[in-house]
């Protein structure tokens, strides 16, 4: 499956 | 990171200092709920359990360890530090939060971005945030007016998400591919709590006078 998005956020 | 993030960051940091600043100087978390305090913490601990592993910048990494430092400190200070302790009233502060963190449990588990545990706990984190006010919301509506510090926590805490769905609206627009449906409809959730909050915060501080907040 795709990767979640990067978490770059608080 | 954009202006609306940096200053949604900057809200969020000035409410902790606004509270901290109250219930250490003012020796009393009248009117404070611990319970959304506690929700604070589980948040936060659960959210940033990434901080072992994901280094996506050093602001983001040092303000995980101060939020989680802080919503721990303010739970300590509510529940165990005198005189701090004495001026809290478990029978005004009794939302049930078994009710809100069942579902956010049961809504991590279903709907996250990826079937991994970090992910689940992660989206968890997510909902839980966008209903952990509720106990503060229905306290002060007990308490029908509110207090001029809390007010203005009150007012920083639901600036820090409204100014993250600007954040969010600006990605959008500017970065292709950027999708967060998770945190869009848990932030517009979040700040929709504070609306009437809002109204009243506005309608109190618009004289220039600080007239108490009053919630009907």
């Amino acid at each position: 499956g795709n990767k979640p998005p990067a978490k770059d956020e608080l | 990171m954009n202006i609306f993030r940096f200053l949604g960051d900057m809200s969020h940091i000035l409410s902790f200092v606004i509270l901290l600043l109250k219930i250490t100087q003012g020796k009393s978390a009248a009117g404070i709920s611990l319970r959304t305090q506690e929700l604070y913490m589980i948040v936060f601990c659960s959210r940033y359990l990434d901080l072992f592993w994901n280094f996506s910048s050093l602001y983001n990494s040092f303000l995980k360890v101060v939020f989680i430092a802080c919503s721990s400190a303010i739970v300590y200070i509510i529940r165990f530090k005198s005189p701090q302790k004495d001026t809290w009233n478990p029978e005004l502060d009794n939302f049930p939060i078994q009710y809100l963190i069942g579902p956010c449990a049961v809504a991590g588990l279903l709907i996250n971005q990826d079937w991994t545990p970090f992910e689940m706990i992660w989206a968890f984190s997510i909902y839980l945030e966008a209903v952990a006010i509720l106990p503060q919301l229905f306290l002060l509506q007990k308490q029908g007016e509110v207090e001029n510090l809390t007010s203005h926590y009150v007012a920083a805490l639901g600036a820090y998400r409204g100014l993250y769905l600007m954040n969010w609206v600006y990605r959008y627009f500017t970065e292709d591919d950027y999708l967060q449906r998770i945190v869009w409809f848990a932030g517009t959730v979040q700040t929709g709590l504070y609306i009437d909050f809002f109204y009243h915060y506005y309608q109190s501080k618009r004289g220039g006078l600080s007239r108490p907040v009053k919630l009907p």
